[in-house]
């Protein structure tokens, strides 16, 4: 599912500026 | 660099404890573990990492394995959680997955 994909990405890029 | 690191981390940690502070819900559970998390998101992020489900863990089996916390705790655990970025939301929204998978 696309919305999943979606949802996974932008988790990751939350968790990705956190970490910066 | 290094420097400057340390200090977006440290203004991060600052921001969620405000956060946590004006849902109200945690009470005297301020205690925070060596990843930033308190004790309650850090139970509830084990638990989603723990399931091997490709859709993820639902609401109901979490709250059936955390009976010592409210419905009310859980969904802000899980909030912010997601706010983070430690998890996401899969099928629907009472799905969740862990994003930090070793």
């Amino acid at each position: 599912l696309v919305r999943i994909q979606r949802n996974k990405a932008a988790a990751l890029l939350r968790l990705a500026a956190r970490n910066v | 660099s290094k420097c400057h690191n340390q200090s977006s981390a440290g203004r991060a940690l600052i921001i969620s404890n405000k956060g946590m502070g004006e849902a109200g819900n945690f009470g005297g559970n301020s205690f925070m573990t060596a990843n930033g998390l308190s004790a309650a998101q850090n139970q509830v992020l084990n638990l989603i990492k723990a399931c091997p489900r490709p859709e993820g863990l639902n609401f109901h089996d979490l709250k059936n394995q955390l009976p010592h916390m409210t419905v009310a705790s859980i969904k802000q655990a899980v909030d912010f959680l997601s706010n983070e970025g430690h998890i996401y939301s899969t099928v629907d929204d009472d799905h969740f997955k862990s994003t930090d998978a070793e």
